[in-house]
Protein backbone atom coordinates (compact mmCIF):
# COMPACT_ATOMS: atom_id res chain seq x y z
CA UNK A 1 0.00 0.00 0.00
CA UNK A 2 1.90 3.55 -0.76
CA UNK A 3 0.20 7.20 -0.18
CA UNK A 4 -1.36 7.52 -3.46
CA UNK A 5 -3.23 4.08 -3.75
CA UNK A 6 -4.81 5.02 -0.05
CA UNK A 7 -5.58 8.92 -0.89
CA UNK A 8 -7.67 7.32 -3.72
CA UNK A 9 -9.03 5.00 -2.00
CA UNK A 10 -10.36 7.40 0.47
CA UNK A 11 -11.74 9.70 -2.50
CA UNK A 12 -13.26 6.79 -4.06
CA UNK A 13 -15.43 6.03 -0.44
CA UNK A 14 -15.58 9.69 -0.14
CA UNK A 15 -17.33 9.85 -4.00
CA UNK A 16 -19.76 7.16 -2.89
CA UNK A 17 -20.41 8.61 0.87
CA UNK A 18 -21.38 12.20 -0.81
CA UNK A 19 -24.11 10.51 -3.12
CA UNK A 20 -25.24 7.79 -0.87
CA UNK A 21 -25.70 10.90 1.90
CA UNK A 22 -27.10 12.98 -0.81
CA UNK A 23 -30.04 10.65 -1.94
CA UNK A 24 -30.46 9.93 1.63
CA UNK A 25 -30.76 12.67 3.52
CA UNK A 26 -32.42 15.13 0.41
CA UNK A 27 -34.14 11.72 -0.67
CA UNK A 28 -33.51 12.98 -4.20
CA UNK A 29 -31.44 11.80 -7.32
CA UNK A 30 -32.19 14.79 -9.44
CA UNK A 31 -29.36 15.37 -11.53
CA UNK A 32 -28.06 11.49 -11.32
CA UNK A 33 -27.61 8.83 -13.87
CA UNK A 34 -29.04 5.83 -13.01
CA UNK A 35 -27.41 3.84 -15.89
CA UNK A 36 -24.09 5.10 -14.31
CA UNK A 37 -25.11 3.76 -11.00
CA UNK A 38 -25.83 0.31 -12.46
CA UNK A 39 -22.62 0.41 -14.17
CA UNK A 40 -20.84 0.84 -11.38
CA UNK A 41 -22.93 -2.01 -9.51
CA UNK A 42 -21.57 -4.49 -12.81
CA UNK A 43 -18.02 -3.22 -12.28
CA UNK A 44 -17.72 -3.95 -8.87
CA UNK A 45 -19.79 -7.64 -8.49
CA UNK A 46 -17.48 -8.49 -11.69
CA UNK A 47 -14.34 -7.15 -9.89
CA UNK A 48 -14.43 -8.24 -6.85
CA UNK A 49 -15.46 -11.77 -7.52
CA UNK A 50 -12.42 -12.86 -5.53
CA UNK A 51 -13.86 -11.93 -2.31
CA UNK A 52 -14.58 -14.85 -0.64
CA UNK A 53 -11.80 -16.94 -2.15
CA UNK A 54 -9.14 -14.59 -2.13
CA UNK A 55 -7.82 -12.76 1.56
CA UNK A 56 -5.73 -10.39 0.64
CA UNK A 57 -6.15 -8.07 4.20
CA UNK A 58 -8.51 -6.88 6.23
CA UNK A 59 -9.02 -3.42 4.86
CA UNK A 60 -9.48 -4.82 1.26
CA UNK A 61 -12.29 -7.12 2.00
CA UNK A 62 -13.68 -4.28 4.21
CA UNK A 63 -13.25 -1.74 1.24
CA UNK A 64 -15.08 -4.35 -1.21
CA UNK A 65 -18.17 -4.65 0.79
CA UNK A 66 -18.14 -1.01 1.39
CA UNK A 67 -18.36 -0.08 -2.40
CA UNK A 68 -20.42 -3.56 -3.37
CA UNK A 69 -22.85 -2.42 -0.52
CA UNK A 70 -22.99 1.72 -1.31
CA UNK A 71 -23.36 0.55 -5.16
CA UNK A 72 -26.10 -1.44 -4.96
CA UNK A 73 -27.81 0.69 -2.34
CA UNK A 74 -27.68 3.61 -4.60
CA UNK A 75 -29.24 1.63 -7.62
CA UNK A 76 -31.79 0.75 -4.96
CA UNK A 77 -32.79 4.02 -3.82
CA UNK A 78 -32.89 5.49 -7.60
CA UNK A 79 -35.02 2.36 -8.61
CA UNK A 80 -37.26 1.47 -5.61
CA UNK A 81 -37.28 4.09 -2.59
CA UNK A 82 -41.00 5.48 -3.38
CA UNK A 83 -39.45 9.11 -2.84
CA UNK A 84 -36.42 9.00 -4.25
CA UNK A 85 -37.44 7.32 -7.36
CA UNK A 86 -40.02 10.48 -8.12
CA UNK A 87 -36.95 12.72 -8.47
CA UNK A 88 -35.10 10.34 -11.50
CA UNK A 89 -35.27 12.10 -14.37
CA UNK A 90 -35.92 8.53 -16.74
CA UNK A 91 -36.85 11.15 -20.14
CA UNK A 92 -33.13 12.50 -19.93
CA UNK A 93 -31.01 9.68 -18.53
CA UNK A 94 -30.98 7.94 -22.05
CA UNK A 95 -27.72 6.87 -22.75
CA UNK A 96 -28.05 3.25 -24.09
CA UNK A 97 -25.59 1.48 -21.22
CA UNK A 98 -25.84 -1.75 -23.02
CA UNK A 99 -23.63 -0.64 -26.09
CA UNK A 100 -21.05 0.17 -23.58
CA UNK A 101 -21.41 -3.66 -21.81
CA UNK A 102 -20.95 -5.99 -24.75
CA UNK A 103 -17.71 -3.93 -26.48
CA UNK A 104 -16.09 -4.27 -22.87
CA UNK A 105 -17.01 -7.83 -22.08
CA UNK A 106 -15.88 -8.70 -25.60
CA UNK A 107 -12.79 -6.72 -25.73
CA UNK A 108 -12.15 -8.54 -22.37
CA UNK A 109 -12.41 -11.67 -24.19
CA UNK A 110 -9.62 -10.63 -26.45
CA UNK A 111 -7.26 -8.49 -24.44
CA UNK A 112 -6.80 -10.10 -20.67
CA UNK A 113 -3.64 -11.51 -18.65
CA UNK A 114 -5.19 -15.01 -18.42
CA UNK A 115 -8.70 -16.59 -20.37
CA UNK A 116 -10.24 -17.33 -16.98
CA UNK A 117 -13.54 -16.83 -16.05
CA UNK A 118 -12.66 -14.55 -13.13
CA UNK A 119 -9.94 -12.74 -14.99
CA UNK A 120 -12.08 -12.20 -18.20
CA UNK A 121 -14.67 -10.81 -15.77
CA UNK A 122 -12.10 -8.22 -13.95
CA UNK A 123 -10.79 -6.96 -17.48
CA UNK A 124 -14.22 -6.18 -18.37
CA UNK A 125 -14.80 -4.45 -14.49
CA UNK A 126 -11.79 -2.48 -15.61
CA UNK A 127 -13.08 -1.54 -19.63
CA UNK A 128 -16.38 -1.34 -18.08
CA UNK A 129 -15.51 1.45 -15.18
CA UNK A 130 -12.95 3.71 -17.74
CA UNK A 131 -16.83 4.19 -19.56
CA UNK A 132 -19.00 4.01 -16.66
CA UNK A 133 -19.22 7.60 -16.27
CA UNK A 134 -20.80 8.50 -19.83
CA UNK A 135 -24.17 8.37 -19.33
CA UNK A 136 -23.53 10.66 -15.82
CA UNK A 137 -21.68 12.68 -18.32
CA UNK A 138 -24.22 13.12 -20.93
CA UNK A 139 -26.98 13.91 -18.66
CA UNK A 140 -25.38 16.61 -17.10
CA UNK A 141 -25.32 18.04 -20.58
CA UNK A 142 -28.41 17.28 -20.86
CA UNK A 143 -29.91 19.21 -17.59
CA UNK A 144 -27.32 21.33 -17.75
CA UNK A 145 -28.20 22.73 -14.03
CA UNK A 146 -25.56 20.49 -11.48
CA UNK A 147 -26.13 20.85 -7.43
CA UNK A 148 -22.68 21.04 -5.63
CA UNK A 149 -23.35 17.06 -4.57
CA UNK A 150 -23.43 16.15 -8.03
CA UNK A 151 -20.56 17.80 -8.89
CA UNK A 152 -18.50 17.29 -5.85
CA UNK A 153 -19.31 13.29 -6.40
CA UNK A 154 -18.56 13.30 -10.13
CA UNK A 155 -15.39 15.23 -8.89
CA UNK A 156 -14.29 12.76 -6.44
CA UNK A 157 -15.12 9.62 -8.75
CA UNK A 158 -12.59 11.08 -11.29
CA UNK A 159 -9.85 12.07 -8.61
CA UNK A 160 -9.50 8.90 -7.43
CA UNK A 161 -8.59 7.31 -10.93
CA UNK A 162 -6.21 10.09 -10.74
CA UNK A 163 -4.49 8.97 -7.77
CA UNK A 164 -4.34 5.35 -8.90
CA UNK A 165 -2.23 6.22 -12.23
CA UNK A 166 0.54 8.02 -9.40
CA UNK A 167 -0.02 4.58 -7.40
CA UNK A 168 0.71 2.81 -10.44
CA UNK A 169 3.34 4.91 -11.34
CA UNK A 170 4.93 4.30 -7.85
CA UNK A 171 4.55 0.26 -7.66
CA UNK A 172 6.41 0.47 -10.84
CA UNK A 173 9.15 1.76 -10.12
CA UNK A 174 9.37 0.34 -6.53
CA UNK A 175 8.23 -3.11 -7.51
CA UNK A 176 10.48 -4.87 -9.58
CA UNK A 177 8.27 -6.78 -12.89
CA UNK A 178 5.44 -5.17 -11.48
CA UNK A 179 3.80 -4.11 -14.68
CA UNK A 180 -0.22 -4.36 -15.05
CA UNK A 181 -0.72 -2.37 -18.96
CA UNK A 182 -4.55 -2.90 -18.91
CA UNK A 183 -5.28 -1.16 -15.55
CA UNK A 184 -2.71 1.10 -16.82
CA UNK A 185 -4.71 2.31 -20.06
CA UNK A 186 -8.13 1.63 -18.59
CA UNK A 187 -6.98 4.04 -15.86
CA UNK A 188 -5.75 6.30 -17.83
CA UNK A 189 -8.49 6.46 -20.51
CA UNK A 190 -11.15 7.13 -17.91
CA UNK A 191 -9.40 10.00 -16.43
CA UNK A 192 -8.98 11.44 -19.67
CA UNK A 193 -12.83 11.33 -20.21
CA UNK A 194 -13.03 13.41 -16.89
CA UNK A 195 -10.94 16.14 -18.49
CA UNK A 196 -13.21 18.29 -19.58
CA UNK A 197 -15.30 18.13 -16.52
CA UNK A 198 -12.53 18.95 -14.39
CA UNK A 199 -11.62 22.22 -16.83
CA UNK A 200 -15.13 23.25 -16.28
CA UNK A 201 -15.51 22.56 -12.81
CA UNK A 202 -12.17 24.17 -11.47
CA UNK A 203 -13.16 27.06 -13.80
CA UNK A 204 -16.79 27.29 -11.53
CA UNK A 205 -14.89 26.83 -7.76
CA UNK A 206 -12.31 29.91 -9.16
CA UNK A 207 -14.86 32.38 -10.70
CA UNK A 208 -17.14 31.08 -8.04
CA UNK A 209 -20.57 30.69 -10.19
CA UNK A 210 -22.45 27.72 -10.81
CA UNK A 211 -20.83 24.64 -12.81
CA UNK A 212 -22.80 24.65 -16.21
CA UNK A 213 -20.98 22.46 -18.85
CA UNK A 214 -21.41 23.57 -22.69
CA UNK A 215 -24.16 22.09 -24.34
CA UNK B 1 2.23 -18.46 -14.69
CA UNK B 2 0.43 -18.38 -11.67
CA UNK B 3 -3.00 -20.87 -11.22
CA UNK B 4 -4.98 -17.73 -10.18
CA UNK B 5 -3.63 -13.75 -10.70
CA UNK B 6 -4.31 -12.15 -7.32
CA UNK B 7 -5.37 -8.73 -7.60
CA UNK B 8 -4.49 -6.80 -4.06
CA UNK B 9 -5.29 -3.22 -5.72
CA UNK B 10 -9.48 -2.58 -5.45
Amino acid sequence: MNIFRFAGDMTHLASVLVLLLKIHTIKSCAGVSLKTQELYAIVFATRYLDIFTDFISLYNTFMKLVFLGSSFSIVWYMRSHKIVRRSYDKDQDTFRHYFLIVPCLLLAMIINEKFTFREVLWTFSLFLEAVAILPQLVLLQRTRNIDNLTGQYIFLLGAYRAFYIFNWIYRYFTEPHYVHWIPWIAGLLQTLLYGDFFYYYFHSWKNNKKLQLPA
Amino acid sequence: GQAVIQHDEL
